[in-house]
Parts: structure tokens; sequence; C-alpha cells
């Protein structure tokens, strides 16, 4: 454990807890993708199936299951309950997950790290959570303005990445056997996608103004 | 390490 990737995963849960708060404080999904939300379901739940034989550490196996718990809970919420999920809008929110989930699965069954089953799903995994972010950008896209809480989940969720990548890098010069080249390849796409949004939401906070976050 | 294969991160 280092510094940069347990503030990527104190990183990782804040994004839960803004989400989680406007979603149930804020009574409304409004500027939420359902999509990326149901792929990081996806995502956490076929990542920590090895919940169940591969035991690494209590802060490990904890945080699995809040990551599986939050996730599921908020597709629920937007999806199932009143008010928010009728402030869902399908026609917005309508990016074709399924040409996100088809390559990411090939390429899990191509490219992983041991031929077993659950390395090809770990593998799936990983690059569907490179983009399991698209949807949400396309949203915002759209919407041209940001509201100011989605803003900072977005911004919590690309400090939470960035910081993983220090922490790969760190973990690549301190440690001699460590090497993940599926989770950096996958990790660096998934910086790479933030960028330009780090650089609207910079813009708009840099007045110090709480002026909302606009994409081009 | 064994099963865990460097699978320590989230």
């Amino acid at each position: 454990m280092n510094i940069f990737r347990f503030l990527g995963d104190m990183s990782h849960i804040l994004s839960f807890v803004i989400l989680l708060l406007k979603i149930t404080q804020g009574k409304s999904a409004a500027g939420i993708s359902l999509r990326t939300q149901e792929l990081y379901m996806i995502v956490f739940c076929s990542r920590y199936l090895d919940l169940f034989w591969n035991f690494s550490s209590l802060y490990n196996s904890f945080l699995k299951v809040v990551f599986i718990a939050c996730s599921s809970a908020i597709v629920y919420i937007i999806r199932f309950k009143s008010p928010q999920k009728d402030t869902w809008n399908p026609e917005l929110d309508n990016f074709p997950i399924q040409y996100l989930i088809g390559p990411c699965a090939v390429a899990g069954l191509l490219i992983n790290q041991d031929w077993t089953p659950f390395e090809m799903i770990w593998a799936f995994s990983i690059y569907l959570e490179a983009v399991a972010i698209l949807p949400q950008l396309f949203l915002l896209q759209k919407q041209g303005e940001v509201e100011n809480l989605t803003s900072h989940y977005v911004a919590a969720l690309g400090a939470y990445r960035g910081l993983y990548l220090m922490n790969w890098v760190y973990r690549y010069f301190t440690e001699d056997d460590y090497l993940q080249r599926i989770v950096w390849f996958a990790g660096t796409v998934q910086t790479g996608l933030y960028i330009d949004f780090f650089y609207h939401y910079y813009q708009s906070k840099r007045g110090g103004l709480s002026r909302p976050v606009k994409l081009p | 390490a064994g099963r865990l294969r460097g699978k320590d991160e989230l």
C-alpha cells in the first residue's frame, strides 16, 4: 500500500459519497448517466468475483463489498426509486453501451493474464472500467453545462484514476516483480478520457466563482 | 504472488 493508492481509493469512495448524496438528498438523477452507473456495477461485480477465494487484506475485501453495494444501490435508486427514476431521461442518456461491453468482452477473452475464466472476466472488467465513463461524458457534452455536484463527482473519479497512475509508477520503481501491463494500459486510456473534462473543470473553478463547468 | 497474481489492487 502506498499513499497514492490510498488517496486514490479515498477519492473513489468520495465519488460514491458525492453521487449518493446528490441522488438521495437532491432527489434527482438529472445529469447523471444511468448507463455509466450500470457499467460500473458490471465492472465491480465481475472484477470482485475473487472476493470468495482471493484474500489480500481486510481493507481490500471490505472496499470490494462497499463498491459493489454502492454501485448497485445507485443503479437501483436511479432505475426504480421514485422520484429519482422520473428524473432520468432515456432519450438523453442513450449511449449504446453494447458497443462498449462487446469489444471489452472480446478483449478480455483475447488479452488476459492467465487464460483462466476468472482472468478473462477480470481483464474484461479492467477494460470496461476504462470506457465506463463515456456515457457520462457524452451526457455532459449534450447538456453543455455541468451541475456543480456532478462536476465534483467526475473530478473525484478522475482524481482516483490519476492517483492510481502515480501508484503504478511508484510500485514499478519500488517493487521488483510488479508488472501489470493490462492495468497500466487500460488505466492510462481511462485517465486520458478525463483530461478534457479536467481542463473545463479547472477553467470553471479557476475564477473561484462557482461558474458552471461549460463543455463546448 | 500465487493465486493473487498481483490482484491486490481494487
